[in-house]
């Protein structure tokens, strides 16, 4: 379970202080299929971020699993994230000298998965994003439709509990990005948490709730038509 | 005048050679405003990046305002790319250590453009792309969609003859999308010649007519309704 209690998230940025999240308060419990939208600099990635582990608020409180994610040491976060958390982020983050099929194992060699598991695993998952002829190629030598595809697969192989994406179909085309949504609804229905943000309305349709951000404010959060 | 004849393009990746685009011929006029669509890896980036002289076809010709491209330095051709081909590129590939202001004056700072007037220009281009309040901002302290306008704005300041963008709203909420597409509409129409990449097909209507790529062909050219 995830969950957010008045976090609030400020930079200074010279003399100004600026407050990218105010006082968001928001439970997603197992299971679910939430989507996130907003205009952009509303602080849907800032938000995405500390669920994800990979930031902490400014103040307020965030528990994962009942936990105080804030109590947390460096390196059992980083536990915590390897293993629950597959994150896909907005801008890909491929290690630029590594082969896609290298950049897909990197998750579990971290988990401690042995060799030949793990070659097996990261082909499954990027034949599963139609990526079975690209597996040496570097990112410099995909496209950015490809290149988001490859940060997707890589998400998916420590068989994560919650998965984050962050418009993950934004480099896609709308057929491949259906293939994509269709992926983790399959995913989400093996009781997967899923928690994606989006521009795009028909990419929203598949969750079962609607989170909107706006200057940093959570300004509505629809449940979808009975999913 | 773009003048693409017989273009192919062809990469060697271990043993084997990839043909990514074959047999392109395109001409795009003056003033034109023309969208680019086709599914993830078909060639599209190839293209644009060969018609902004940022890369070169493996055979075939180039012709920009009849000249072979092919034929130019590289010093002749950085000058030419400078004068008058704006680009805005997938990964924004904004300078990490410099301000959205300065990634903006940069195009200026190369064509000789004084300091004052540089200034002034940058930040009158992203005003009109809604920064003006990030003017002093890192790459990294902004959004997604907040750095893809950088980019714009980057290719706009030298006022181009010819402006290529590639997914120039992948990363922005629809709204902002639209702001960005009039603002193009708009440069159309005082004669810059457009080119848009989009996988979004409210994007690709704004342009009079759209070229379809498939397995690095065209294969389709549809001249939209009228304009
Ligand atoms: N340096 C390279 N070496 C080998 N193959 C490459 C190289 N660069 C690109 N490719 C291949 O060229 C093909 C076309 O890439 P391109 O970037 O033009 O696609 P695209 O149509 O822009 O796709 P997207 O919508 O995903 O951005 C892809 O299949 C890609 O894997
Ligand atoms: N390190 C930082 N320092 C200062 N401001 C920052 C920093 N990082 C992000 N911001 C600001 O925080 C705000 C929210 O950013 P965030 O990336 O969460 O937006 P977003 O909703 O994901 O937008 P987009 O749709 O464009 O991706 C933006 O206005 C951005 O400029
Ligand atoms: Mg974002
Ligand atoms: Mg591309």
């Amino acid at each position: 379970m995830i969950e957010l209690q008045d976090v609030t998230k400020r930079y200074v940025v010279g003399r100004e202080e600026i407050s990218v999240l105010q006082d968001v308060t928001l439970t997603i419990h197992d299971g679910a299929f939430v989507s996130i939208m907003g205009p952009s600099g509303s602080g849907k990635s800032t938000m995405m971020h500390i669920m994800g582990c990979l930031d902490v608020p400014s103040s307020g409180r965030y528990l994962l699993d009942g936990r105080r994610m804030d109590e947390l040491s460096p390196t059992e976060m980083a536990h915590v994230r390897n293993r629950k958390i597959g994150f896909v982020f907005q801008n890909f983050h491929l290690l630029p000298r590594m082969t896609a099929l290298q950049n897909v194992e990197l998750p579990m060699a971290y988990a401690g998965v042995g060799r030949a598991k793990r070659r097996k695993e990261a082909e499954r998952r990027l034949a599963e994003v139609g990526l079975e002829n690209r597996l040496t190629h570097l990112p410099s030598a995909l496209s950015g439709g490809q290149r988001q595809r490859v940060a997707i697969a890589r998400a998916l192989v420590n068989e994560p509990s919650v998965l984050l994406a962050d418009e993950p179909t934004g480099a896609l085309d709308s057929s491949t990005g259906q293939d994509i949504m269709s992926l983790f609804q399959s995913l989400n229905k093996t009781g997967v948490t899923v928690v994606v943000i989006t521009h795009d309305p028909s990419v929203a349709e598949y969750a079962g709730r609607m989170v909107r951000l706006f200057d940093g404010r959570i300004v509505a959060d629809h449940v979808a038509g009975g999913s």
